[in-house]
């Protein structure tokens, strides 16, 4: 069972969650219509933008974030911002009924200067997130464990990371215990996901450099 | 929007200051 300690942290963690949402006046240009590949660009570059500033008032809400080192907050977030990114379009991706939304972004995606090469691996791992049909609090506490990697580059203090992150590692384990009995692995598959959220960082520095080069 | 040319570390260090316009 979860400890009372551990039932507030998830219920916080799920409160600010729910909040963690892109404003509309950014997602209602999502819905318009006249997409060329240029229109298609610069309105991915706001969203990735709205979803950073979204992204770190999430991240202020995660308990002993603010508590950091200041440039070990700044490097946490820089580290983690293109990780979260993709994982949160995942969780919309993987939607049970794809929504005009859905399929406008993934439109805008597929006809805006981004290279095949790098759209074939990001809708590989929507469909993998979509399999594992991953609940909310799946997705929050995964993507706080993402911000909190204690192994980001330019972190000084890991240690007071790690403190941060081990308590949502559990918290996580519990939860998939109790919500999969019948799937053991199911926790490994969702740890599994963030080694393959890694490989996106990669994806995304060369993305930017394809589209700068159109 | 001035955002788009800010770098990404602009925008966190904005953000983090709870001072980035809404």
């Amino acid at each position: 069972e979860f400890t009372q300690k551990q039932q507030d942290l998830l219920r916080h963690i799920l409160d600010a969650f729910s909040k963690y949402r892109i404003p509309q006046e950014v997602t209602r240009k999502l819905l318009q219509q006249r997409s060329s590949a240029e229109e298609n660009f610069l309105l991915l570059t706001e969203t990735a933008t709205s979803h950073v500033q979204v992204l770190v008032e999430f991240t202020k809400k995660l308990p002993g974030f603010q508590m950091l080192d200041h440039e070990d907050q700044i490097a946490l977030l820089k580290g983690s911002a293109v990780e979260a990114m993709f994982l949160r379009s995942a969780q919309m991706f993987s939607r049970r009924i794809p929504c005009q939304q859905s399929e406008l972004l993934e439109d805008r995606i597929r006809h805006s200067g981004i290279a095949e090469e790098y759209i074939i691996p990001m809708f590989n791992f929507y469909r993998s997130i979509g399999e594992l049909k991953m609940t909310q609090e799946e997705y929050s506490l995964l993507t706080a464990i993402t911000i909190l990697s204690p192994d980001r580059s330019f972190v000084k203090n890991r240690e007071a990371i790690d403190r941060l992150q081990e308590p949502l590692l559990e918290i996580l384990q519990k939860y998939c215990k109790l919500n999969h009995p019948d799937d053991p692995q199911h926790f490994a598959r969702l740890l599994g996901r963030l080694t393959e959220l890694r490989t996106f960082n990669h994806h995304h520095s060369n993305m930017l450099m394809s589209w700068r080069i159109n | 929007h001035s955002a788009n040319n800010m770098g990404l570390e602009d925008i966190i260090r904005k953000a983090l200051m709870g001072t980035y316009d809404d």
